[in-house]
């Protein structure tokens, strides 16, 4: 992009000083044009590749073939990127306000890039001002109806499904592709208080000797968890019967914003200042740790049947993520130390025990660029 | 981008795979999915 730049720029100077310097100003004029055909030749290289990608992945599909880790050279080096300077100037680039007459071409090359629905968008094109206002747009009215179905959980977000169904193992693992797991201890702190029970009880009929009904259940997990969260090991515990886990991957054309799941109550918020890997699926399967390392903001509380943690978990280009329940927050911030704390950042929202009530389907929180 | 949810739900009371009691997914590794659609259900 900046060589398409430069080549544009120094025909527009020659041309300049060719007409003895008096319209020396059309030589910057030129720049924008370059960027923005510059970006449209990239937004088209990144659409046939990904259509590339999707068509193998859906010629393994249909041979059967489940996606496994396979770590390379090319996750290692990336390691060693900067990542975080690179989203938030990623960010930086997204938020410069563009033209009024570019500003549809833009967003139509981003919606035709990456399967964006331009019809759903709540303003017109030319109303979003950087590529970032129309990343976190709003949908227009009536675009996302809540099932009502008071016995059902929705979505949070608009997405794929990557991984859906109950913790039993030990340790209450999640799997991240075939061959390679994720403790939900690692996503959610040491300090969560997730429903387990000590022991390393793994076979479900060990478990229903303890003869717990649900409704004591439900009243004891706090105890269970809140009791000795330092004595307790995560690793060799297992969680409660009926705990469940659904895994979420939001492609950067879908609609950015997470609501709320259920009627619950938000009790903490936990802010993990971890790397900002990439997210793809190339990335989930030749990055170890990929959710467990990246930055994230978790959220705990209670909704009607007992435990609720909705994990929001960054990427380079998606690197920061803001709450609604608490504006203030801010993530993907630059690194201070050289060595980053493992220890989260902590909040439990106020009244002590009631924190902040959120009822399904309200917005909650918005995933930015950068 | 990625969330995860982690929630309890109700268990079904018998182990029959059938059993609409408990909490059942709608959903299955791969779909699509938007704001606002059920993930899953349960009767009492």
């Amino acid at each position: 992009a900046s060589f398409f730049a430069k080549k544009l720029s120094g025909s527009a100077q020659a041309r300049a000083s060719s007409d003895g310097g008096a319209a020396g100003s059309e030589g910057s004029s030129y720049l924008v044009p370059g960027a923005t055909v510059a970006t449209l030749l990239m937004l088209g290289a990144l659409h046939a590749r990904r259509l590339y990608d999707d068509k193998k992945v859906e010629e393994a599909r249909e041979k059967g073939i489940e996606i496994e880790f396979q770590p390379d050279v090319k996750a290692t080096f990336l390691r060693l990127l900067p990542l975080r300077s690179i989203s938030r100037f990623w960010g930086f680039l997204t938020n410069v306000e563009v033209p009024v007459w570019m500003r549809p071409y833009l967003c139509r090359a981003w919606a035709r890039a990456f399967h964006s629905n331009l019809e759903e968008a709540a303003l017109p094109l030319e109303e979003y001002s950087s590529l970032q206002e129309f990343f976190v747009r709003a949908l227009k009215e009536g675009s996302r109806p809540i099932d009502p179905d008071p016995k059902c959980l929705v979505s949070p977000v608009d997405g794929t499904i990557l991984r859906c169904g109950e913790l039993k193992a030990a340790g209450a693992m999640i799997e991240q592709v075939k061959g390679l797991s994720y403790s939900v201890y690692a996503l959610l702190g040491a300090s969560s208080f997730l429903p387990m029970v000590a022991g390393g009880k793994t076979n479900e009929d060990e478990v229903e000797k303890e003869s717990v009904t649900e409704e004591e259940r439900k009243k004891s997990w706090w105890r269970v968890s809140l009791a000795s969260p330092k004595i307790r090991d995560p690793v060799s515990a297992c969680p409660m019967k009926g705990l469940f886990y659904c895994v979420i991957y939001l492609r950067p054309g879908d609609y950015h914003r997470v609501h709320s799941p259920a009627n619950w109550n938000v009790l903490s918020r936990r802010h993990f200042s971890g790397r900002l890997f990439p997210l793809n699926e190339r990335a989930t399967r030749t990055i170890r740790n990929l959710y467990v390392e990246n930055e994230r903001v978790v959220l705990e509380g209670l909704w009607q049947e007992g435990f609720m943690a909705l994990a929001a978990i960054g990427a380079t280009n998606i690197g920061s993520i803001e709450l609604y329940i608490e504006p203030e927050l801010r993530t993907n911030r630059p690194k201070k130390k050289l060595l980053q704390s493992e220890t989260p950042e902590e909040r439990f929202y106020e009244p002590e025990g009631v924190g902040i009530m959120s009822k399904k389907g309200d917005e909650m929180a918005v995933f930015n660029m950068g | 981008s990625t969330v995860v949810l982690i929630f309890q739900a109700p268990m079904t009371e018998s182990h029959e795979d059938d059993d609409p009691s408990g909490f059942r997914f709608c959903i299955k590794q791969g779909d699509r999915i938007r704001v606002g659609q059920a993930l899953g259900r349960w009767k009492e």
